[in-house]
């Protein structure tokens, strides 16, 4: 199974 | 002062219905370098990334930097008033609470004053690490919103692999599989109908078509879109806006468990 990832777990917060 | 003058209203209508599928509301980030706008949807998988360049505008100016946060809904209702030969001018002044769009007909007898409230939104940004891409993928704007719609008929998902060969997209579900590629054109009329194909190493990953779909709505921006693919990191989605700027979508892959 495939799960979504989240885009903050490749950018982070400034 | 804040002021930004486009001749073409058109663009900043096309610029808002690419982004209010995604964004309720958003922050206008505007100073001398122009207006720039970086914004998460609501549930943290893309993030949209705009940028208006000042010498993009006809006339431009803004001595302090201005956070004008804005309901996309409410604006969307103002530029609806606007014709596409209207010429528009955004104005606020120095920490208002209010932007002013003023729309003028090309022979000037007709001037349309909307001013709007603007809102204080919770500023967040995010860094967006400088990446060299494996594949780097440019085609036309409509075969790409055409093959995402096609395949969102099949299932929730698409995988797009990249080859020096091609590029595929394949989707699956309960009413069977399919598979759409492009080569990469050898000779075309026009620029704005080629496929072309920078690659240093395949990639293959999967994305979930609701928001490429979403994606898609900035196609009438440019007749080409880029799209850029690293394994295990998001895919950016960049549609360039004339002379003046692009729009910049990044989606979080999906990743096996």
């Amino acid at each position: 199974t495939m799960s979504q990832k989240n885009i903050l777990s490749f950018f982070a917060k400034k | 002062m804040f002021e930004a003058r486009l001749v073409q209203s058109s663009i900043l209508k096309k610029v808002l219905e690419a982004i209010k599928e995604l964004l309720n509301e958003a922050t206008f980030d505007c100073s001398d370098s122009g207006i720039q706008l970086q914004a998460m949807d609501n549930s943290h998988v893309s993030l949209v990334s705009l940028n208006l360049r000042s010498d993009g505008f006809d006339k431009y100016r803004c001595d302090r930097n201005l956070s004008m946060g804005i309901n996309l809904a409410s604006m969307s209702k103002i530029m609806k008033c606007a014709g596409n030969d209207d010429v528009l001018t955004m104005k606020a002044q120095d920490n208002a609470d209010l932007v002013t769009f003023m729309f003028e007909s090309q022979n000037q007898e007709k001037v349309m004053d909307y001013e709007m409230k603007l809102m204080n939104l919770d500023q967040e940004h995010l860094g967006i690490p400088e990446t060299d891409y494996s594949c780097v993928i440019k085609l036309p704007s409509q075969e790409f919103a055409r093959i995402v719609r096609d395949l969102s008929q099949f299932g929730e998902s698409v995988v797009i692999s990249c080859t020096k060969e091609g590029i595929k997209f394949s989707a699956g579900g309960d009413i069977g599989n399919a598979n759409i590629k492009l080569a990469q054109t050898s000779n075309v009329d026009k620029d704005e109908d080629a496929v072309t194909i920078e690659m240093q190493e395949p990639v293959s990953l999967t994305f979930a078509c609701r928001y490429l779909n979403s994606f898609a709505k900035a196609t009438p921006l440019s007749p080409q879109v880029q799209l850029s693919m690293s394994a295990d990191v998001p895919l950016v989605v960049e549609y360039k806006i004339g002379d003046i700027g692009h729009i910049r979508y990044y989606l979080a892959p999906k990743i096996e468990d």
